[in-house]
């Protein structure tokens, strides 16, 4: 976060901005159900922080390593919630689990993801001198509530976060009164067949949005795939992960001068010009060699002892490097050159043993190198940071994409944000703490950045729904970097990023404190998604807590009230509506601009809202037909409104299906 | 006996304010497909009475069945577990 908001435009330096008049966000409660936090971190200090918000009614928690002084004006609230994850691992062993059974973090990922939403400034913070400068959340001085429900599992190294566990979690930040609820939580794809009411965050989530929170999501870390966001109710706001405009270029010099520019975050001891190798089988061997990363560990013994060796990778497991330096260190290599798909972002090393990863020309042009020359060697020198232009942003390969497997005619994720190479506070127990902080890069890096926004949004419009906040900052966002540049999306060959892939773009801070008018929702309109997917009317009555009868035909998914459109099927014409309430000035007229994606037919109308004193909310019909002969893929364009001051836009994603219900190998 | 595991048993929106006469319920409903108050006690693993009502609970397959069949649950559906974004 050193660079997070300086990026987005928050940045204290500004004179007028939302920061400053919402007093960081002072009088908002950010709830996060996660792995916990660790209190003394320098994040959760509540120095300069004023009383604690009236509207709270939660409670620190007592625990293992967790006293009443462990909370504070800052980290107002901590609880923790264990008992469906004891049910379901009756060997868990409480007494030798590194983990705290209190709300006290052991994994960083709790501490990690609060620090970001709305940690406190900590001056001249880096990760071994990389990524330096001021670090906080979003939202400085908003108040964190802790609900830990992910537990770390040794037997089986991993961390589980029981669903009946989160659920407690979420009824009890519902009722301690947060504002915000941050969860970088992502269930196991495949997603719940059909019903979104069957994913247990959605449900609870359901509730907490009818009482006026707004649940904040990951989008999960399946990309750069089709169809595999998570986290896809229509009353969350599900985030994308996007770089910054910032990268660890690594010096990597060969014998003969030329020098490539690799990514790593390592920062020495430089190891000087060292032999180079890639395990190919020389002429005269009989033995096999391989320069296959996930399989250096075939090559016979003290092939690599002493050197620095260059492999080629196609998977994209993040573990590819780990697991290839492993390899390496074992037979007393000294450093690794990974070639592997562009934008596949790979953790790297933390030990300090050089790994640099580069594409796979780059590897080529050193392979070329090594086979010109007898005895090849390099000099992998430390990482630098570089700030700014020529660093792009991307979409994060990792991050997933649309359309919405639960319902492909609600656009999913919502929102991008920075969520890459984030540095952020963590547990000094995480083995990839530096002083207590770290890098880490995942959509659940980029879900608090979205928490820290809404959070002051929040202070701004203290009585808008949930549905207004994600509305603003989906129709103001950037869908270019925030110097004009467009946005790629990392993948398997990169494109320039579409809806699916961000959602209505790069949130655009500033400019959703005043979007000029908002697509809003309440339970109502939740209720008609609810009916167009098909639930029964006695479901949504004790869902809703009163007798609800859906209408007769049933309503169409397209009208759910959504800030974009999205037709997966279109065939014949479709008409939808969009009601949309006015949040600017009374007296405000606004013109359409339509730009609608290829070969297809947009037809708005009225082609002019007009908003005054009596009039705050008005609806318009849109009429979407196809000019194609065939069965396409999505095409993508927009719908904008225009005052002048405000440019109202929302995504427009169409595919047309002539023939429905149909697959083809096209 | 059939092995049981963690299931969470959905009502929907409380229908009480009182947290604790909402906690009574989710036992009343418990104790009459185990039988017995002590049981529905054992089996207990949480209430949900702030935000919405519903409780989780260890149930063998066929205990989460009748449960799910009775009118004022709206589903029940075995615990999972989520993962770290």
């Amino acid at each position: 976060t050193t660079r997070t908001w300086d990026y987005l435009g928050l940045s204290v330096a500004n004179p007028k901005n939302l920061l400053n008049d919402t007093n960081m966000g002072g009088q908002v409660i950010i709830g996060f159900i996660d792995s916990g936090v660790w209190p003394e971190s320098e994040s959760f200090n509540d120095n300069g922080v004023g009383p604690i918000p009236s509207h709270w009614k939660g409670k620190c928690v007592l625990g293992e390593k967790f006293i009443a002084t462990n909370c504070n004006r800052k980290l107002i609230g901590a609880k923790y919630f264990i008992n469906g994850f004891l049910a379901e691992n009756e060997g868990f062993n409480s007494t030798e689990s590194p983990d705290y059974i209190s709300a006290r973090d052991f994994l960083g990922h709790g501490t990690h993801v609060a620090s970001i939403a709305g940690g406190l400034f900590v001056p001249n913070v880096s990760y071994k001198g990389l990524a330096s400068g001021n670090l906080r959340g979003g939202a400085p001085r908003a108040r964190i509530a802790i609900y830990k429900a992910c537990w770390y599992l040794e037997r089986l190294g991993t961390v589980a976060c029981s669903s009946s566990d989160i659920l407690k979690a979420m009824d009890e930040a519902i009722h301690d009164g947060v504002d915000v609820l941050s969860l970088s939580l992502g269930a196991q794809v495949p997603l719940f067949p059909k019903t979104d009411l069957r994913d247990r965050i959605a449900t609870g989530a359901f509730h907490a949005v009818a009482k006026g929170i707004i649940v904040v999501c990951a989008g999960g870390n399946s990309g750069p795939a089709a169809q595999t966001v998570l986290n896809t109710a229509p009353w969350v706001i599900t985030v994308a992960a996007t770089t910054l405009d910032r990268s660890f270029p690594t010096p990597i010099t060969l014998g003969n001068n030329n020098m490539i520019l690799g990514q790593a975050l390592f920062t020495g001891p430089q190891l000087g010009f060292t032999s180079l190798v890639y395990p190919e089988n020389p002429v005269s061997s009989n033995e096999t060699f391989t320069g296959v990363c996930e399989r250096l560990n075939l090559n016979p013994n003290g092939t690599m002892a002493g050197k620095v060796v260059l492999c080629f990778t196609t998977t994209t497991l993040f573990t590819a490097v780990s697991r290839a330096a492993s390899y390496v260190k074992a037979d007393g290599g000294l450093g690794l050159i990974i070639a592997r798909n562009p934008g596949y972002n790979l953790t790297p090393c933390r030990d300090d043993f050089p790994c640099v990863a580069i594409d796979y020309e780059l590897g080529t042009d050193i392979l070329l190198y090594i086979r010109s020359t007898r005895s090849p060697v390099v000099n992998i020198q430390p990482s630098r940071t570089l700030v700014g232009q020529p660093v792009g942003t991307k979409v994060a390969t990792f991050s997933s994409r649309g359309p919405n497997s639960n319902s492909p005619a609600i656009l999913k994720p919502d929102i991008g944000a920075p969520g890459v190479s984030i540095l952020g506070s963590t547990s000094p127990d995480s083995k990839s703490s530096s002083k207590g902080f770290d890098i880490l890069a995942g959509t659940s890096m980029a879900a608090p950045v979205i928490s820290g926004v809404v959070a002051l949004l929040k202070a701004l419009h203290p009585n808008w729904s949930p549905a207004a906040f994600r509305s603003a900052i989906v129709t103001t966002a950037w869908r270019t970097d925030p110097f004009g540049e467009q946005i790629f999306a990392e993948g398997s060959s990169r494109k320039v990023a579409d809806p699916f892939d961000y959602g209505g773009g790069l949130v655009n801070a500033e400019k959703a404190a005043d979007p000029g008018f908002i697509y809003d929702m309440g339970t109502k309109d939740y209720i008609l998604y609810l009916c167009s997917a098909g639930y029964n009317d006695s479901s949504i009555s004790q869902l809703v807590g009163k007798v609800t009868v859906c209408s007769n035909p049933k309503p169409s998914v397209f009208d759910v009230n959504l800030p974009s459109i999205t037709i997966p099927n279109l065939k014949d014409e479709v008409t939808l509506t969009r009601t949309v309430t006015n949040v600017g000035p009374v007296d405000s007229v606004y013109k359409v601009v339509v730009e609608p994606p290829f070969g297809v037919r947009v037809v708005v109308t009225p082609e002019t809202l007009r908003f005054n004193s009596k009039t705050k909310s008005v609806s318009f019909k849109v009429r979407v037909s196809t000019t194609h002969k065939i069965n396409t893929g999505f095409f993508f364009g927009s719908l904008i409104w225009t005052d002048s001051l405000h440019n109202v836009t929302i995504p427009v994603s169409v595919r047309t299906q002539i023939l429905q219900n149909y697959y083809d190998e096209n | 006996d059939a092995k049981s595991k963690v299931h969470i048993v959905y009502l929907g929106e409380k229908q009480h304010d009182d947290p604790d006469f909402v906690t009574e319920s989710h036992h009343q409903i418990l104790s009459s497909v185990l039988g017995s108050k002590e049981d529905a006690h054992d089996s207990m693993v949480h209430s949900y009475r702030h935000g919405f009502s519903g409780f989780a609970a260890k149930l063998t397959e066929s205990q989460a069945k009748i449960l799910a069949d009775s009118r004022e649950v709206v589903h029940v559906i075995p615990d999972s577990f989520y993962e770290l974004a």
